[in-house]
């Protein structure tokens, strides 16, 4: 053990345990996540060759390894809480990302929380025994957080009793999903429904791309990778392009909207159904940025206690960097940030399963609140983690520049949470829209409740304090 | 309740209400600056895309209030005091640091004033000080472990160039002494020359 970082633990003043509970959420918390962490870390299966030593292809071929090595492992040890998976594939992902990612985190869900009764007997058991691999196919090349903008379009023909997926114009290809290059052989493909010569707007269409037999792509389905990225090596980010492609009327996802045998479009009971959706990934997000920004203060501030540089009084040893009040100045914000961010990601994952709840006795009213709040901390919280994490790189000197200091992979694989997701300019404006809206309420005397009620106090002022 | 509020910059309470004030103050010049807009006769959708720029100042001091306020209240809940301090003193430099970054907000709204920026910047380095100690337990707290962190220089046991010279070692292009672009193109080189 290096000696400096010896000292450094020894003169803590407070009990390291007792912190890491909090932010685990309880004793028994913690005691399961290090469980589950050394489930991974003491499998052999999981011991791979360093990923920055391996080319773009040998990364994805060793992301797909290790993603199916995961699912069976899952299965044999019994591990089927969400949140347990999720700490499962933290340790056994790292910094990098998953080669299935988006089928766990997109498709899975969308089909448990879009699919009528009869889809759901069908789709939901391909996909939870991955013979169904999918992705949620909603970004185009010209279009992406706007999603009245994307161009793809299914038009139902009453005479078959099909849609007809087409990618009308090269802008409306779709482009970005993770695992649409070469891994999956389904997408749920985000379209705008023409049916009896009107359009009704989005909806979703479960595609299929690639045989189930052979994965050799189906007739009219030009499906590829996207090419090398900033980061996400391991993950197949990939295109399509739908040529007129059919598929059966019980292909859309019709728990809520419905097209008829006839055409007839039965509208859903509400436009706020995939809101909650929106709010889960984002209050993830929070959390990602949490993580992010902790596992960087981590090195950076490790690192800073063991490198010696330069010197404060003449003559003397050279310092740990960490003496430097620069140095703290850099770190220890971000450090705070990092909790902060820890503290209001359980918060948001506290809120989002208390609305889920309500949602599910009909109860919408919170929603539009949470939408706006957690699009906006989404933002917040990115756009600072991002630039926080490269500080922290910046704060190790050039060894924060090699991949063996993991900085730039956390941050390539941080960063794109500023676009994906909703852009974060647009999340902001997507906030301000409820702040204003709310701000109009209070000034006409309505009370306002929840966390925008400081709204109805603004004629209230601080006075600067006499120094 | 329109009494003023004192500022006080060591209190995490008052600073949140600072907060508080900050963000209702820009919801407020965002909503003027579209309704200045309007005034000038142009289309909501104009007047909103004129005020754009305030709209996302406003959302992003409230979420900062959120974050502060919930980092306050996350405190009420600890009870062991000796986590409960280092965690005040963090949630006072995360509260103070955003103070700073955003001083014009507070002085334009006249939730603080010259001399308390002087004040702010003082406590915040003596806040730095005080953290010093407790840094590298800070983030122990975090508990990731080596094989999460993935990384040479952040390594529990802090033996990193030992371990960066034997990262190095294993890279591919290490796998030869003498790499083959050295007899392709190399040597021939010198040859010709």
């Amino acid at each position: 053990m290096n000696p400096d970082i010896t000292r450094e633990r020894e003169n803590a003043t407070f009990n390291v345990e007792k912190l890491t509970h909090i932010l685990d959420g309880g004793i028994e918390k913690t005691k399961r996540r290090r469980e589950i962490e050394s489930l991974v870390i003491s499998d052999p299966d999981f011991q791979s060759e360093d990923l920055n030593f391996l080319s773009r292809s040998e990364r994805y071929d060793a992301a797909v390894k290790k993603s199916a090595q995961m699912i069976l492992k899952l299965r044999e040890y019994g591990i089927s809480d969400p949140e347990e998976i999720y700490c499962y594939k933290s340790v056994f992902r790292g910094n990098h990302q998953e080669a299935l990612g988006l089928h766990f985190v997109m498709f899975l869900p969308t089909l448990y929380t879009q699919c009528n009764k009869e889809q759901f007997k069908k789709w939901v058991p391909l996909a939870e025994s991955f013979k169904a691999l999918g992705t949620y196919a909603q970004t185009e090349l010209g279009h992406g957080t706007h999603l009245r903008g994307l161009e793809t379009t299914a038009t139902y023909d009453p005479a078959t009793q099909e849609f007809v997926l087409n990618s009308p114009t090269i802008t409306s290809i779709k482009w970005w999903p993770g695992g649409l290059g070469k891994t999956s052989n389904h997408a749920i493909v985000l379209a705008q429904l023409h049916t009896q010569g009107k359009c009704h707007g989005l909806h979703a269409f479960i595609v299929p791309l690639r045989s189930m037999n052979t994965h050799i792509p189906l007739p009219g389905v030009v499906v590829g990778d996207i090419g090398p990225k900033f980061g996400f090596d391991e993950v197949d980010n990939g295109y399509l392009k739908l040529e007129n492609v059919r598929i059966p009327r019980e292909h859309m996802l019709m728990k809520y909207a419905k097209v008829e045998a006839d055409g007839t479009y039965v509208k859903p009971p509400s436009d706020k159904l995939t809101y909650g959706t929106m709010v889960f990934i984002r209050s993830m997000i929070v959390g990602e940025a949490g993580r992010a920004l902790a596992k960087s203060c981590t090195i950076a501030i490790r690192y800073s206690s063991v490198r010696h540089q330069s010197e404060i009084r003449p003559g003397e040893p050279e310092p740990q960097i960490m003496d430097y009040q620069t140095q703290q100045y850099k770190l220890f914000p971000l450090l705070a940030t990092a909790y902060a961010y820890k503290f209001v990601g359980q918060y948001m994952n506290d809120v989002y399963h208390r609305i889920t709840g309500d949602i599910s006795q009909g109860d919408f009213s919170e929603l539009p609140e949470l939408h706006a709040l957690s699009a906006g901390l989404k933002a917040f919280t990115t756009w600072t983690a991002s630039a926080g994490i490269e500080v922290c790189r910046m704060a190790c000197g050039g060894h924060g520049y090699s991949r063996c200091s993991a900085l730039p992979d956390i941050y390539v694989n941080f960063v794109p949470t500023c676009t994906y997701e909703g852009e974060n300019t647009v999340m902001m404006l997507q906030t301000a829209r409820f702040l204003i809206k709310s701000y109009r309420q209070a000034s006409a005397g309505h009370q306002l409740s929840g966390i925008v009620s400081y709204l109805n106090e603004s004629e209230r002022s601080l006075q600067p304090q006499s120094v | 309740s329109s009494r003023p509020t004192v500022v006080n910059v060591n209190d995490l309470a008052s600073l949140v209400e600072a907060y508080k004030l900050r963000a209702a103050k820009l919801v407020e010049l965002a909503a003027k600056s579209i309704q200045q807009e309007l005034q000038k006769r142009v289309s909501q959708e104009d007047a909103w895309n004129n005020s754009a720029i305030d709209l996302v100042r406003a959302s992003d001091a409230h979420c900062h209030y959120v974050v502060v306020k919930l980092f306050a209240a996350k405190l009420g809940e600890i009870g062991d005091t000796g986590v409960h301090s280092v965690l005040s003193t963090l949630a006072l430099l995360y509260a103070l640091q955003g103070i700073q970054q955003h001083s014009g907000d507070f002085l334009q709204t006249g939730l603080l004033s010259v001399p308390q920026l002087s004040q702010v910047s003082q406590r915040l380095k003596e806040l730095l000080a005080q953290l010093r100690p407790n840094a590298v337990a800070l983030v122990d707290a975090f508990d990731y472990c080596d094989e999460m962190l993935n990384s040479v220089l952040g390594r529990y046991d802090g033996n990193v160039y030992e371990h960066m010279f034997e990262w190095a070692r294993r890279s591919p292009l290490n796998k030869t002494e003498v790499h083959e672009s050295y007899h392709k193109y190399l040597k021939p080189l010198q040859a010709k020359l």
